[in-house]
């Protein structure tokens, strides 16, 4: 199986 | 006070047709540059990015930035109710807690006014840097729409592979496997119909089709889309607006265990 990553993930509140 | 008028409405007609069923509720920004939005769905696997800009309006007052919290689906059901060929004025007055939607039909014979209550939703902002993509796709938004749909009657994840020949999506299931190559081609008479890869690098990324099938959601919108892919960060799918804007989508991949 393939983990779903999210977005926070790769991006951050600003 | 916010006025914005919009004469082409089915603009925002199809914009919360796209949009509605990935995100419930969401914030409006409007400042002097234009209405925007940005929202995640609620596994916060998928993003949308809203921007129409102020120069696309017929008429844009904005008197000071303000941010309006809105139901998508209550806000579909009243857009609904205009007609394609309606303009649409979208109004707030400082202070209010309702937005009205104004919808009058061309030949200025009708004139409907709908109002819906604001919500408080308190949404912080991601910040997405502008990437260099290592492979940009441009190709007919119909012709991805029908990739993501037959290859999600098969499997539910999409192998999404660019490479000099052309772009790769894959697909496996119970019943079987589907690939579906797409070839650069530019010797088309329209350029809308062109198929057109920048690739300065080879990527293969893995994602869930029933993400990619709402964001087609927007085809509508636009007869191309183009579709930036890099290793490890998420997809982004662009529809332009019509010399107003975009609606963009991004999609963070699946990585093996």
């Amino acid at each position: 199986a393939r983990e779903q990553l999210t977005m926070r993930q790769f991006y951050c509140f600003r | 006070m916010l006025e914005l008028r919009l004469v082409q409405g089915s603009l925002l007609k199809k914009v919360l047709e796209s949009i509605k069923d990935l995100v419930n509720d969401a914030n409006f920004d409007c400042s002097a540059t234009g209405f925007s939005l940005q929202a995640m769905d609620s596994s916060h696997v998928a993003l949308v990015a809203l921007l129409l800009r102020s120069e696309g309006f017929e008429h844009y007052r904005c008197d000071r930035n303000i941010s309006m919290g809105m139901n998508l689906g209550n806000m579909a059901k009243m857009l609904k109710c205009a007609g394609n060929d309606d303009i649409i004025t979208l109004k707030a007055d400082d202070g209010s807690d309702t937005v009205t939607f104004m919808f009058e039909s061309p030949t200025q014979d009708k004139i409907a006014d709908f109002e819906m209550r604001l919500m408080d939703i308190d949404s912080e902002h991601l910040g997405i840097p502008e990437a260099e993509y290592h492979a940009i796709l441009i190709m007919p938004s119909a012709e991805f729409a029908r990739i993501c749909k037959d290859l999600s009657s098969i499997g539910d994840t999409v192998v999404i592979s660019v490479t000099k020949e052309g772009v790769k999506f894959s697909t496996r299931g119970d019943i079987g496997t589907a690939n579906v190559v797409c070839r650069q081609n530019t010797t088309v008479d329209k350029p809308e119909e062109a198929t057109v890869i920048e690739m300065p690098e080879p990527v293969s990324l893995t994602f869930a089709l029933r993400y990619l099938n709402s964001f087609t959601k927007a085809t509508p919108l636009s007869n191309t889309v183009t579709i930036s892919l890099s290793s490890e960060i998420p997809v982004v799918v662009e529809y332009k607006i019509a010399e107003m804007g975009y609606i963009r989508f991004y999609l963070a991949p699946k990585i093996e265990e």
